[in-house]
């Protein structure tokens, strides 16, 4: 903005292409524009400083909606607590698992894996070498069995173990495959069936290379699972990750945690400041 | 649909005679937002519709009836025109070892991809093909081929992960000629197209290997960013295809178009699911209606 000496067309105009360009999404993007159009006008905004804190401020309150948002786990303070990861395929599911295992473990919690993608050529080997990686037990069964049975006796040895977290990954699937996304649906069920409250979080994990089908995906996953937050992968790309603004304007699932290249640190809580700033930079 | 918001726009007009500029600029608008919510990059879509508008106001969609479905129809044909005619064939050398390499983004289909070519090309074109795992980065990778190698019954050349890419291409290249194989399918590691280090061992590769084909893999929901990772991707390896997948979902896959016209560079393949079977070579006539939602 520093290139500006005014407000004017060219300069709205600049800026709804950043945020169209950040995969925001047309409506958010048209709905952000109004605003902050608006603001200006009515507070006869003039200077470069007073504008920028309006965009800050419009974006803030898209994400905040006026209610406390909780980027902490749902964790359960005096039993297990067990976190489903969905999510189409590629995005980051498995990995994200071995990254946020290894900050509980750091946290101080007692962790373990379910390996419940039993479909994927190579993906139990995957999620066991993150096990190795966090330094915590990962419950498995022969390729090809059903998921839900695994979840089930990953609960029933995380109870047996005095587990704190139990972490479930599930196999990459397209929101439009009706059995797959059945499939999801009796793996939620099962969960919540053997634990009380359970799944206590269901992570959607979201590329942030991906665009408006973002919408679709979270809107197919919130029906069969009811997604409680947002993983947003995949940030040490040029990509931006913006629909989760729009998810999040939509259905006002908040986004947890964001992740940002493929070592096992790579992960932080969500911080909407710095996602802010990260769209601008 | 476009049809649908088009006639949405026009309902306000009709019976007025003949549209005015004004009304063709009501129409732009609801094909930028259509192309936008498409996932076409926002640069792509000025352009285009403007190129679009030209030929609304040549064809005299002014003095149509139905001026609504007449810019559906320039839409559509302009699109088809972008999208290229028939698909660009795979090119194998006329002698001797055929080297394909498949770069990308990390989990936009790689891997599985080396598979379904590896099976496509013996197929239909009755080649003898050689796995390559160069990969040793992404836990379990190798396995992953490796398994799908077994399931197809084609070899795989690997050599763990405690030797670099470098060192397992050379040693492809000369097991694939010791043991007759007319054709090397190499999977690399998935990389961003800004980690400079990872794009110079892709260099590396490069100049190794010299691959015919260099396929860029891209995921069909990528968003704006397909033109910076297609751009930067073209400019470094100087890709000669593009594999577009998950095209099995309901994205409308905009991200075509953009690479398409920005780089220049055919798009190849379409990856149609998770099984080694489902893929099929691009169809620049259904890509053009499956943007055009
Ligand atoms: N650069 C980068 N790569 C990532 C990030 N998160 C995951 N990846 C990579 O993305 C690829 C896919 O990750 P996975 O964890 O296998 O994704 P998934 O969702 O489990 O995939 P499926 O199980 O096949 O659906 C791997 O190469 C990961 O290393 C990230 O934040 N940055
Ligand atoms: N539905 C569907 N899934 C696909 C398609 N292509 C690949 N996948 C899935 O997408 C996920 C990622 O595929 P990979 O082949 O591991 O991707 P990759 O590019 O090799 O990933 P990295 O090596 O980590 O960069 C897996 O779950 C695949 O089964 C496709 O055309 N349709
Ligand atoms: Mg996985
Ligand atoms: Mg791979």
């Amino acid at each position: 903005f520093e290139s500006y000496d005014k407000i004017n067309d060219e300069l709205f105009d600049e800026l709804e292409e950043i945020f169209i360009m950040a995969d925001i999404g047309v409506n958010t993007v048209l709905e952000l524009m109004d605003q902050i159009k608006s603001d200006v006008r009515i507070r006869n905004v003039s200077s470069m400083k007073e504008f920028q804190s309006i965009i800050i401020d419009k974006i803030f309150s898209i994400y905040v909606k006026d209610e406390i948002v909780d980027t902490n786990l749902n964790l359960n303070d005096n039993g297990l607590t067990v976190i489903l990861f969905v999510g189409v395929n590629g995005v980051g599911k498995t990995t994200s698992i071995g990254k946020i295992a290894y900050k509980l473990k750091n946290e101080g919690k007692k962790v373990m894996l379910a390996a419940g993608d039993t479909f994927r050529a190579g993906a139990i080997d995957q999620l066991k070498i993150w096990a190795e990686r966090v330094g915590c037990p990962c419950i498995t069964k022969e390729p090809g069995s059903d998921p839900a049975s695994v979840m089930y006796e990953a609960i029933q040895e995380a109870k047996k173990q005095n587990i704190d977290v139990l972490l479930c990954d599930t196999a990459g699937r397209l929101q439009t495959k009706v059995n797959l996304m059945k499939e999801l649906e009796k793996v939620h069920r099962v969960i919540s069936r053997e634990v009380p409250n359970a799944p206590h979080e269901t992570l959607l994990v979201i590329d942030a290379t991906t665009g408006q089908n973002g919408m679709n995906q979270a809107k197919a996953f919130t029906e069969a699972t009811k997604v409680t937050g947002i993983v947003l992968t995949k940030l040490d790309g040029t990509a931006k990750g913006g629909i989760v603004l729009a998810i999040r304007n939509e259905l006002g699932t908040p986004i947890k945690f964001v992740t940002m290249g493929e070592k096992i640190t790579d992960l932080e809580y969500f911080d909407i400041e710095q996602y802010i700033y990260g769209l601008f930079s | 649909s476009l049809s649908d918001r088009l006639q949405q726009a026009l309902r306000k007009v009709t019976g007025r005679g003949s549209l005015t500029e004004t009304d063709i600029e009501t129409m732009m608008r609801e094909v930028r937002l259509s192309l936008l919510e498409a996932d076409v990059n926002y640069k792509v879509v000025k352009d285009f519709t403007n190129e679009v508008k030209a030929k609304a106001l040549g064809e005299r969609v002014l003095k149509s009836i139905t001026p609504g479905q007449q810019v559906v129809k320039i839409v559509f044909e302009e699109l088809k025109q972008v999208m290229g005619d028939e698909a660009e064939g795979l090119r194998f050398k006329a002698q001797g070892t055929t080297i394909f390499m498949l770069v990308g983004l990390n989990g936009h289909g790689k891997t599985t991809h080396a598979g379904k070519l590896a099976l496509y090309c013996r197929r239909k074109y009755n080649k003898n093909p050689l796995l390559v795992a160069a990969d040793v980065y992404r836990p379990a990778a190798i396995d992953q081929l490796v398994t799908i190698g077994k399931q197809l019954g084609i070899p795989t050349f690997e050599m763990g992960t405690s030797y670099k890419p470098e060192e397992i291409v050379k040693k492809a290249l000369d097991y694939a000629k010791e043991n007759k194989h007319d054709l090397v399918i190499i999977d690399t590691a998935g990389r961003f197209h800004v980690n400079e280090e990872l794009m110079e061992e892709l260099k590396r590769l490069k100049e190794i290997a010299q691959p015919d084909e260099i396929l860029l893999t891209v995921d069909a929901m990528t968003g704006q960013d397909a033109v910076n990772v297609s751009q930067s991707f073209h400019d470094q390896l100087n890709v000669t295809g593009v594999i577009l997948t998950k095209l099995d979902g309901d994205t409308r896959g905009g991200a075509a178009l953009s690479i398409r016209r920005v780089t220049g560079v055919p798009i190849k393949f379409m990856g149609l699911g998770e099984k080694l079977d489902q893929l099929e070579i691009f169809h620049p006539e259904r890509m053009a209606s499956r943007i055009l939602g």
